[in-house]
This record gives structure tokens, C-alpha cells and sequence, in this order.
């Protein structure tokens, strides 16, 4: 463990506290999109499936964080499809899932570092993970604004992986430790927040609410 | 006997 993954694990749990909160407080997912949530619901239950297949005693803190993000996004996804559904945005949240599961299940098949069960759903669960937020920021581009609290959601959300990027780095230089899948992907996603991390630190860092040109 | 852990993160 080093401290760049120390705060990557720290701020990906703070943007799900975030949402949780969020959604919790004005009791309205507004702003949120359903379908990013579940896909990263969908990226914890493949990418842990071992917690489910040979049951490990809770003796150390990565099985209790699996278990965290596991039961923290179902619980996203129940407030936002059942709880809060009346405050759900399904017009805006119109981006089709399946141009991104399919893809990442095909690819997952093609480029894998094994070809069994648990290999590919890892690699499927990584390759789904890069493109998770693009329903969310589609949603943000067509409603044209961002809640600040979302901005920050986004804004730890996004530099998890980033610290992760340092992580990698870090292993390969002291511990020559190198996983090119998790590695690729992990930039592609990065890459993909780049305009919003621009757009938050020039604009939600002053106090102001982050308006996308119409 | 888990398999060698290969992905060792989160």
C-alpha cells in the first residue's frame, strides 16, 4: 500500500459518501444519472465476485472496502431507481448503456491476461469502469449545469483513478509491478474527466456554479 | 487455496 492508492481508496469512498449525502439531504437525484450508478454497481459486483464465491472471513480491511462499495452503489441505485425515482431526470439521462457493456464485454473477451471466468469479468468490470461516467457527464452536458455537491461528487470520483495513475506509477518504479490492462484504462478514464476537472477548478473552486455553454 | 492474487487493488 502507498499513499497515492491510500487516497485514491479515500477519495473514491468520499464520492460515494458524497452522493449518498447528496441524494439523502434534498432527498432528490436530480442531476444524477441512474444508469452511471448502476454501472458502477454492476463493475463492483463483477470485479469482487470472489467475496461471493469462496466466502472469506472479514479479517481484513480490502474485503470490508469491497463489501463497502458493493452495498454503498446498490443502496445509490435503490434511492435513485425506487426511493427517489420521482426526482429521477430519465429524459436527460439518455445515454444508451449498451454502447458501452457491449463493448466492454466484447473487448474484454479479445484482450484479457487469461482467458477463465474470473479474469474476464475482472477485465470487464476494468474496461467498464474507464466509460462509467459517461452517461453522467452526457447528462450534464444536455441539462447544461452541474449541483456544486455534484461537481464534487465528479471531482473525487475523478481523482481516484488519477491517484491511482501515481499508484501505478509508484509500483513500477519500487516494486516493478505492472498490470497494463487496469493501467490503460485507468488513463482512458482519467482522460475522460479532463474537461470537467478544467471546468472545476476554474469555476467551482471560485464559488461558481459550473454552466456548460447551451 | 485462492488462486495467486494477481489484482492486488481495489
Amino acid at each position: 500500500m502507498n499513499i497515492f492508492r491510500l487516497f485514491g481508496d479515500l477519495s473514491h469512498l468520499a464520492a460515494i459518501a458524497i452522493l449518498l449525502l447528496k441524494i439523502w439531504k434534498t432527498r432528490s437525484c436530480a442531476g444524477v444519472s441512474g444508469k452511471t450508478q448502476l454501472l458502477f454497481a454492476v463493475c463492483f459486483i463483477t470485479r469482487y465476485i470472489d467475496l461471493f464465491l469462496h466466502f472469506v472471513s472479514l479479517y481484513n480491511t480490502e474485503k470490508v472496502m469491497k463489501l463497502i462499495y458493493i452495498s454503498a452503489s446498490v443502496f445509490t441505485c435503490y434511492l435513485i431507481f425506487f426511493k427517489f425515482k420521482a426526482t429521477y431526470d430519465g429524459n436527460h439521462d439518455s445515454m444508451r448503456a449498451e454502447f458501452l457493456i457491449v463493448p466492454a464485454a466484447g473487448l474484454a473477451c479479445l484482450i484479457n491476461t487469461k482467458f477463465d471466468a474470473i479474469e474476464i469479468l475482472w477485465t470487464f468490470s476494468i474496461y467498464l469502469e474507464a466509460v462509467a461516467i459517461l452517461p453522467q457527464l452526457f447528462l450534464i452536458s444536455k441539462t447544461g449545469e452541474a449541483e456544486t455537491i455534484t461537481s464534487h461528487y465528479l471531482f473525487a470520483q475523478g481523482s481516484y483513478r488519477a491517484l491511482y495513475i501515481l499508484n501505478w506509477i509508484y509500483r513500477y518504479h519500487y516494486e516493478s509491478h505492472v498490470d497494463t490492462i487496469a493501467i490503460v484504462a485507468g488513463v482512458v478514464q482519467t482522460i475522460l474527466y479532463c474537461d470537467f476537472f478544467y471546468l472545476y477548478i476554474t469555476k467551482v473552486v471560485k464559488g461558481q456554479k459550473i454552466v456548460l455553454p447551451a | 487455496l485462492s488462486p495467486f492474487k494477481k489484482h492486488d487493488e481495489l
